[in-house]
């Protein structure tokens, strides 16, 4: 151990299991998620060179690789719970995207959010079991955030009782979505939905892209790689063309909205609806930013305790940079912010399940906030991670700058993370909404709830300098 | 809520309240800009278009006080008192420090004074000293594995050095003492030379 570091932890005025425990959300969740980490780190199977000595293909290889692993692993432990499948593969693939992400992430939750329970039976085991692998494939090479602008269509035939899946324009290709280019052979597909000469908006409909068993795109799909990007280079983001494929009427998600045979059109509870899914992932995206920022934070300031430079009093011996005022000013405000967003990122988790709930009750009373308050936090925290893990990294000098320092993976696997699941000042944009509408309710006279009820002081405050 | 008679720039919660005025001074703010935007019969599109800096920046402030809010509900719940104290600071620092960074906008309002912005300055400042011998012992709490982080200058042990030419020498470039490129390229051309 380095003297540096051995003095440090001996001079610690607090117990770091303690902070550990609080962190993981008790004792026995940090004894069970060390365990998983122990059968990870102890896996042959597992182990392998350092991929930053490795090709994109070879990148993306071993991530597949390790994947399959994992999921043969996960069945053979009888991992189910959804953190301990979290953990388990945030250790498989050391806290990189993989390949198999949105499945995990976003198809399986939507089908268990979205579908039937009829379609539920027919599609969710078969996902469970990976003999479907899905991704989420909603965003364009034309729009991705403004989501009314999405071109894809899904025009119902009474006829057949099927729905055409088109790509109109060149814009309207699916772009970027992760696993979509070489891994998942089935898509939830949002698109326009055009019944009896009605637009009714974006829907989500199951999209088979590749045949069973060959893995060779369908006939009417054209699929692919989109190519190297800034990072995430495991991840094969891709691209999907459809040319009036056909899919039966039963693939619409109509958990809420509903298509009836003969083309009748059923409205969902609440338009945003279809936005739960969204919704879950910028509550994610909050403790993204908090394990984002505290990795580099944790390399920043290790490395700022062992690493020794110039002079703070004539003819000592070299200080610690981390005894610079100056270096704690860039450091410290970033650790405490790590902890901040990681206590938020759990409430917001909390707070998501808690109105799932409500919802599947019929009550959708907190869902607009719910929807404005993830929205925000999903931009607020992650530009701060964002700029956090840049400043970490010049923390380092020029040492950070080698992948060595694991800093550029940690900025450029995070940084997406500002303009997926809807680009940041948009995002902004979107709470403000809330807000201007809470203020005009309060303006008016109504006493608003949650987060907003401080605007109920509003008359009444007069602001005025105290002193101190 | 009544405003803070004094500002205990050493209590979250007095921080929280602070934050809460900042957010609904800068919501009020926008809302009151996007009035007088329609109010010269300005389409609503418009009027939301050339309000949206102000829209942006009331919404960071809301987000911002419902961080530092539930940051500050967090330490309450801490039982063990030496882990509470070293949250509390942490706490304190992402609070004190976002009213430095934001100070413009708690002088504007009268939220603050500049006498009080000084205090919160030199606060942070003291924080930082106090949260200094703490600070490798906080990022170990994160608990990351070697593997997790993947970091030769994050390691636990901090035996970096070593360790980071012992990486280098993985990289392909050094498979081969001599790379194939001199016999393809470089020799070549020295010999016309």
């Amino acid at each position: 151990m380095n003297l540096d570091l051995r003095k440090e932890r001996e001079t610690a005025s607090f117990n770091t299991e303690f902070l550990t425990n609080i962190l993981d959300g008790g004792a026995d969740r940090t004894r069970r998620r060390r365990e998983l980490e122990a059968l990870v780190l102890n896996d042959p199977d597992f182990k392998h060179e350092d991929v930053n000595f490795l090709s994109r293909s070879e990148r993306y290889e071993l991530a597949i690789k390790k994947s399959a692993l994992m999921v043969m692993k996960l069945r053979e432990f009888g991992i189910a719970d959804p953190d301990e499948i979290y953990w388990f593969k945030s250790f498989v693939h050391h806290g990189r995207p993989e390949p198999l992400d949105l499945h995990l992430g976003m198809f399986l939750p939507t089908l268990l959010t979205q579908a039937t329970q009829e379609q539920q039976d027919r599609f969710f085991m078969p996902a469970w079991n990976l003999e479907i692998i899905g991704t989420y494939a909603q965003t364009e090479m034309g729009h991705g955030t403004h989501l009314r602008g999405l071109e894809t269509t899904a025009t119902y035939d009474p006829a057949t009782q099927e729905f055409i899946l088109n790509s109109p324009t060149v814009t309207s290709i699916k772009w970027w979505p992760g696993g979509l280019g070489k891994t998942s052979n089935h898509a939830i597909v949002l698109a326009q939905l055009h019944t009896q000469g009605q637009n009714h908006g974006l829907h989500a409909f199951i999209v088979p892209i590749r045949q069973l068993g060959t893995h060779e795109p369908l006939p009417g799909i054209t699929v692919g790689d989109i190519g190297p990007k800034f990072g995430y280079d495991e991840m094969d983001n891709g691209y999907l063309k459809m040319d009036n494929f056909r899919i039966p009427r039963e693939n619409m998600l109509m958990k809420f909205a509903k298509v009836e045979p003969d083309g009748t059109y059923v409205k969902p509870l609440s338009d945003k609806l279809t936005y739960g899914t969204m919704v879950f992932i910028r509550s994610i995206i909050v403790g993204d930013s908090a394990r984002s920022l505290a990795r580099a934070c944790t390399i920043a300031i290790r490395y700022s305790a062992v690493r020794h430079q110039s002079e703070l009093k004539p003819g000592e011996p070299e200080p610690q940079i981390l005894d610079y005022q100056t270096q704690q000013y860039k450091l410290f405000p970033l650790l405490a912010a790590a902890y901040a967003f990681h206590f938020v990122g759990a409430y917001m988790k909390d707070t998501y399940r808690r109105i799932t709930a409500d919802i599947n009750d019929g009550d959708l009373r907190e869902m607009p906030e719910l929807h404005a308050l993830s929205a925000g936090l999903k931009a607020f925290s992650s530009w701060i991670a964002n700029a956090g893990i840049e400043e970490c990294r010049m923390a380092c000098g020029g040492h950070g700058y080698s992948r060595c320092s694991g800093l550029p993976d940690i900025y450029v696997n995070f940084t997406p993370s500002c303009t997926y699941e809807g680009e940041n000042t948009v995002m902004m944009l979107q709470t403000a909404r809330f807000l201007i509408k809470s203020y005009t309710q309060v303006s008016s006279g109504q006493l608003v709830s949650g987060m907003m009820s401080y605007l109920n002081d509003l008359p009444g405050q007069r602001i005025q300098p105290q002193q101190v | 809520a009544a405003r803070p008679a004094t500002l205990h720039i050493n209590n979250p919660a007095s921080l929280v309240e602070t934050y809460k005025l900042r957010a609904s001074r800068l919501v009020e703010f926008a809302a009151k800009n996007l009035q007088a935007e329609l109010n010269r019969r300005r389409s609503k599109e418009d009027a939301w278009n050339r309000t949206s800096v102000d829209l942006v920046r009331a919404s960071e402030a809301h987000c911002h006080y419902v961080v530092v809010k539930l940051f500050t509900a967090k330490i309450s719940e801490i039982g063990d008192p030496a882990t509470r104290a070293v949250v509390n600071n942490l706490c304190l620092l992402f609070a004190l420090h976002g009213i430095s960074k934001h100070s413009g906008d708690f002088l504007q309002g009268g939220i603050l004074t500049d006498a009080q912005i000084t205090q919160v300055n030199q606060r942070v400042k003291e924080l930082l000293a106090l949260i200094r011998p703490n600070a490798v012992a906080l990022v170990d709490s994160f608990d990351f594995s070697d593997l997790f982080l993947g970091s030769v200058l994050g390691r636990y042990d901090g035996n970096i050095y070593e360790n980071m030419f012992e990486w280098s020498k993985k990289s392909p470039l050094n498979k081969t003492q001599v790379h194939k490129s001199f016999h393809k390229h470089l020799k070549p051309m020295q010999a016309k030379l």
